[in-house]
């Protein structure tokens, strides 16, 4: 068991070997954006390899499956795939929607935001080819991501006529309060 | 093979296809829900986790159609989302978690929510890690279709939030699982302002009310300011209000005059008084010595039950019963029915519109203090009776006429149903 002595196990001590690996540089960001949908897939025809399938456009799902120290990653041969440009447009998509200064820079600010908890679902994913094939990789979504732009206007809500006032609420009696 | 073996796994999943309506969503709204016996948190107890999910899930079915049920026998292919911790390679999947920190669950669509046991996961309200509640709510929210939404606020932002004190499912993210899903419709037994009076310190009465949607044996409190129900509800009608029949009323009616301040629920051929001072009914009537509950027939002559609903008319002092397609117009200081009646609704509320108008069957007839109007409630429709300030405006509409029909979830939003194993919570 992970140790802890209190009783609320507030203090459990997560093993170190069961560490995340950190975002420290410009090759595990790259496999951060990856990962997540930013740096759009290449095709791999000339470049698979038998150890990890990552993946082809028909029989596997678009987004990446990096097996944790896997040899072969997106970068593994000498000279990085991803031309210069790709990189910064990824990182500065990232940097765009994570609400960061867009610098398409690999700064810590963008370092401390790639290593913050997230869920594992992709970011960005193309919806057809992932879901058609009953995806083994995590859920779905075309490009567009909803952003501040789609909120829309709130309801303007008048004000309050007559002698009485709407009471915030006051459970009454036994209701059950969450 | 891959591909065939996936089918097979996920082949039973009701679901409308991509690219027919551009997203994916369940095609049914009673979704069964199980944590799997091999995928239990080390953490935190196995009644924690299940009461966690059981929340998360309800979080959802509060704002949506859709309603949950935790399944611990059928066979798991007959289970539409199984949840489980893992760390590292787990449960089958072929998504490796990385360890503490950094990612914390991943979710397949329609499909299952796997969630990192290296992560610290705390129960509610209780110590600083990350709150399983959240990061359910999250997931689920992926299960049932919604993407990652870079929007300040939204439950489906991809990375961790610390809690506030509470979160709770905003009005974008709603409408965000609405698109998805539909609105929530339905009829309603009855609706109402509850008035409460209270004294300042300076010796003033202050009216307050709050706003009541009963359906059948549930009832929603409306948060007219915040467009939404309280959070948390629906809840048993015999948990709030106690002594009247736990499935549900047909009416309730508030005489309220200068010298009278009486609150009926009727229910069948039957009624009784309500004693707000002390949340519960009157088994005698303070007033008149009647016990209670009472013949409908008794209290009324001249009305008799079941009614479809009723309420009381302020401007006149008058008792609108309504059965079927006749209106009763009862007048409480004569005690007796007005000369004439009953007559037909669409005779005394006309329609405004040529047959634009619910002619009979009514579900509930509420006068809103907010709106300093009546609205008659029909399934998911309403119509509203025309006021003064209408009548200022077209001095042709006709006393009680009702406007044309609008819907009732078009005005009260988020009125949502949860399963009825999701009420003890």
């Amino acid at each position: 068991e992970n140790i802890f002595h209190n009783r609320d196990h507030s203090d459990v001590e997560m093993p170190s070997t069961h560490q995340a690996e950190r975002i420290t540089d410009k090759e595990t960001a790259e496999q951060f954006l990856s990962k997540y949908g930013f740096l759009k897939p290449v095709n791999w025809e000339e470049v698979q390899s038998e150890e990890t399938n990552l993946w082809s456009s028909d029989d596997f799902p678009v987004t990446s499956v990096l097996q944790e120290g896997s040899s072969t990653s997106r970068s593994g041969r000498s000279d990085s795939l991803f031309e210069p440009p790709e990189f910064i447009v990824a990182l500065k998509e990232f940097q765009r929607v994570s609400g960061l200064p867009v610098t398409g820079v690999f700064d810590d600010a963008t370092k401390t935001a790639m290593n913050k908890p997230r869920c594992g679902v992709p970011d960005k994913m193309d919806l057809n080819s992932t879901a058609d094939h009953n995806s083994t990789s995590p859920a779905l979504w075309n490009d567009t991501t909803i952003t501040n732009e789609t909120e829309s206007e709130m309801f303007d809500f008048g004000v309050l006529n007559g002698t009485a006032q709407d009471n915030q609420h006051e459970p009454e009696g036994l209701g059950p309060i969450r | 093979k891959k591909r065939d073996l996936a089918a097979l796994v996920h082949g039973r999943r009701h679901r409308r296809d991509v690219m027919e309506m551009g997203h994916v969503a369940f095609s049914k709204t009673v979704l069964k829900w199980r944590l799997i016996g091999e995928g239990y948190s080390s953490q935190l107890s196995v009644d924690d986790q299940r009461y966690i999910f059981r929340l998360a899930f309800r979080m959802w079915s509060e704002v949506s159609p859709l309603e949950f049920l935790e399944d611990q026998s059928s066979p798991l292919e007959d289970i539409d989302i199984r949840l489980g911790f893992g760390t590292g390679r787990h449960l089958g999947c072929t998504q490796r978690f990385d360890g503490a920190g950094r990612e914390f669950a991943h979710a397949w669509f329609l499909g299952d929510i796997h969630f990192d046991d290296d992560e610290h996961f705390t129960a509610p309200n209780t110590g600083n890690g990350i709150s399983l509640l959240k990061v359910a709510v999250h997931e689920i929210g992926h299960v049932l279709g919604l993407p990652h939404i870079y929007r300040t606020g939204s439950i489906m932002q991809p990375s961790y939030l610390p809690q506030e004190a509470t979160f709770e499912l905003d009005w974008m993210d709603r409408r965000a699982i609405q698109h998805l899903y539909g609105g929530c419709k339905g009829h309603f037994s009855t609706v109402f302002d509850w008035i409460r009076k209270e004294r300042t310190q300076y010796g003033e009465v202050v009216v307050r009310f709050n706003t009541y949607f009963m359906r059948d044996s549930w009832y929603w409190l409306y948060e007219n300011r915040n467009n939404r129900t309280r959070y948390g509800d629906p809840v048993a009608v015999q948990v709030g209000w106690h002594g009247i029949p736990s499935g549900g009323v047909d009416a309730h009616v508030h005489v309220w005059t200068r010298n009278t301040d009486a609150v009926y629920f009727f229910k069948g051929t039957q009624y009784w008084r309500y004693d707000g001072e002390n949340d519960q009914v009157f088994t005698m009537d303070p007033d008149t010595g009647h016990r209670y509950p009472r013949l409908i027939s008794e209290g009324f002559s001249g009305v008799s039950g079941p009614i479809d609903t009723a309420f009381f008319d302020r401007r006149d002092s008058h008792i609108y019963f309504f059965r079927g397609t006749d209106v009763y117009k009862f007048d409480i200081r004569a005690n007796r029915l007005a000369a004439g009646f009953p007559k037909k609704i669409t005779e005394i509320f006309p329609a405004v519109i040529p047959g634009n108008h619910p002619k009979g069957n009514l579900d509930a007839a509420y006068f809103s203090y907010l709106h300093n109007s009546i609205f008659l409630l029909k399934g998911t429709s309403y119509w509203r009776v025309a006021g003064m300030r209408d009548r200022l405006r077209r001095l042709s509409l006709p006393y009680n006429a009702l406007m044309p029909q609008r819907e009732v979830d078009q005005q009260w939003f988020d009125i949502c149903n949860v399963h009825a194993s999701a009420l003890r919570i």
